[in-house]
């Protein structure tokens, strides 16, 4: 299982 | 509601206040000042900024961008960081997307923001997601070259 790294970002909003 | 809270807000308040008749240095210097040096004051500036930038008024919009551009200059690395992440750019992002707030924000405010992505997609190369924003918004036709 791919272990979701702790990343404290949101996922780019696309225009 | 902490002091630093208040504080930051009462000085982006003054910095960015729509009466200006000229820029308040003071609470610009202040403001820079805080949010280096108070614990949080990176996340809380930032975020202050970010509502800020969005503001109706063009006058208080345009002194919030040229206030986060005093910060990315003079706060450091730590600064570039925080505005470098997506949560903060996708603010700036529906500030000119047609698809969210784009068509409602003044054209000098859309200007100033696609000059501050650009600028700083040169000056910061290390933060890559700066670049991979601009590049979107130029590859969905938001950004006329």
């Amino acid at each position: 299982p791919v272990i979701r790294g702790f990343s404290d970002d949101e996922p780019l909003v696309i225009a | 509601m902490d002091v630093v809270t208040t504080s930051l807000e009462a000085l982006i308040q003054r910095a960015t206040n729509p009466q200006n008749q000229k820029s308040d240095i003071a609470a610009i210097e202040a403001f820079c000042v805080m949010v280096m040096k108070e614990t949080e004051g990176i996340q809380i500036g930032s975020k202050l900024l970010a509502t800020h930038i969005q503001s109706s008024n063009e006058f208080e919009a345009l002194q919030a961008l040229a206030l986060l551009d005093t910060c990315m200059r003079k706060c450091g690395p730590n600064f570039h960081a925080e505005v470098g992440k997506f949560r903060f750019l996708n603010e700036m992002i529906r500030l000119v997307s047609p698809k969210y707030l784009g068509n409602k924000t003044p054209i000098a405010v859309r200007q100033k923001v696609l000059h501050l992505l650009f600028f700083w997609s040169k000056e910061y190369p290390r933060e890559s997601k700066i670049k991979e924003a601009y590049e979107m918004l130029r590859k969905q036709g938001v950004v006329e070259e």
